[in-house]
């Protein structure tokens, strides 16, 4: 474990919590996408099947639990509590169009053709791509909730640290998952145009990010 | 090949 890593294990803790506090305070999934949550409860429940098979630290389960759970719970508060404020016209990226590929891929460009690994990597590249359905819904409604920036914000920065901790990993250990970092480059630079805005209109102040 | 290395990251 390294800084960076822990930085970024708990920038996407933050990230989750703050999306999950964000809906249930104000009783309302408005201008969040219901789909790109659902990715994230299948990137986890693929990635972190390990936890009925391997034990690694207290750290490790602990946080695997923790994400699994808020992403369900988030998942439910979209669908099923606050399904009203659930804004389904706006929210109508075509998600087969991610899951598709990247389960071929993920049966073509593996570690190890045993299905744990399968999984592992068909969640890896998926979580790569997760996020498209919520930033082309921004974009379609053209704009953004500040709390809803700041989850951006915090979920786009924990795999920029990842790409750091890698680095390291490589530079100390010999350590280097060419997936993971081919994954998490591609989704660090899905979050460039809107680190762009929220780094200058966070400075401008408006409550509102209008991407492009 | 890569081992059965476990993946220890999250």
């Amino acid at each position: 474990m390294n800084i960076f890593r822990l930085t970024g294990d708990l920038s996407h803790l933050a990230a989750i919590i703050i999306l999950l506090l964000k809906i249930w305070k104000t009783r309302s999934c408005a201008g969040i996408s219901g789909k790109s949550q659902v990715l994230f409860a299948l990137v986890f429940t693929t990635r972190y099947l390990d936890l009925l098979t391997s034990f690694i630290s207290l750290y490790n389960t602990t946080m695997k639990i923790i994400y699994i759970g808020c992403a369900y719970a988030t998942v439910y508060l979209i669908y099923m509590k606050f399904k009203a404020t659930y804004d389904g016209n706006h929210d109508t990226f075509r998600v087969e169009f991610l899951v598709v590929p990247v389960g071929g891929l993920a049966f073509l460009v593996n570690h190890d053709f045993s299905p744990l690994e399968i999984l592992w990597t068909f969640s890896i590249y998926l979580e790569s791509v997760a996020i498209l359905p919520q930033l082309f819904m921004i974009s379609k409604t053209g704009e953004a909730e500040t709390i809803t920036t700041h989850y951006l914000f915090f979920l786009g920065l924990y795999r920029a640290l990842y790409l750091i901790n890698w680095i390291w990993r490589f530079y100390f250990e010999g350590f280097f998952d060419m997936i993971a970092i081919v994954a998490g480059v591609v989704q660090t630079i899905l979050y460039c145009d809107f680190f762009y805005l929220y780094v200058t209109k966070g400075e401008s102040g408006s409550n509102k990010i209008n991407p492009a | 090949e890569r081992s059965e290395e476990r993946h220890d990251e999250l």
